[in-house]
């Protein structure tokens, strides 16, 4: 569908996405850790998309396996949600994977 | 109002109660929170309720100070949200609180 190839190019072309819900406290985690290693992601707010919102929610789950949210991207690569994510970080493995992203 | 009138009451009545979103991981932990103490609190799922939950979000927020979830009272008392909860839980003051709110 044209929704599941705007997915998979927005996360291609980005090297760090989060599909994230404004007011989820899982969603601000996440985007806080970004925030701490001074990257910026692109965060894709998914309860301010209305009916498209829940599409691509549907699509990303078609697509990675988790309806969930946060649903994070580095490098093209599905990460995961916010236990996923703080995992990486606390174990020191998120720092490089985000430099690799970004082709340092 | 009537609707605060049912809050006070709900939170006077019962030992323990959670205002609560059935999608929402910061709410699923102050209930594992509960389920490991092994007691039982009244949850009351806002997003299941329609309307009445928004309306009685706002109620809570009034009568609190608080508009998030969770929301938690122990022994009619406001307790806060999540991380309110973990950190009394963390500090071994949430077991006293749940005894003597249940006459123990
Ligand atoms: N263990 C997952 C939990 C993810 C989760 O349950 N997310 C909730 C919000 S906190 C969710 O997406 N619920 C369904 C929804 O909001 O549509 C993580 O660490 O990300
Ligand atoms: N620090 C608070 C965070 C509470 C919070 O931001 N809750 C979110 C859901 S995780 C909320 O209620 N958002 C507005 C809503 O869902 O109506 C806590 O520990 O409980
Ligand atoms: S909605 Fe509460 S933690 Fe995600």
């Amino acid at each position: 569908s044209s929704m599941e190839e705007t997915v998979k190019t927005t996360v291609a072309e980005n090297s760090i996405v989060v599909y994230s819900k404004t007011y989820c406290s899982y969603s601000s985690q996440v985007k806080t850790v970004f925030k701490r290693l001074e990257v910026e992601p692109l965060v894709i707010e998914l309860d301010e998309l209305g009916s498209e919102g829940s599409q691509l929610q549907n699509v990303l789950e078609k697509l990675t396996g988790q309806y969930t949210v946060p649903n994070v991207f580095i490098g093209g690569k599905h990460i995961g949600g916010c236990s996923d994510t703080l995992e990486l970080y606390n174990k020191g493995e998120l720092e490089p994977m985000i430099a690799k992203a970004n082709g340092k």
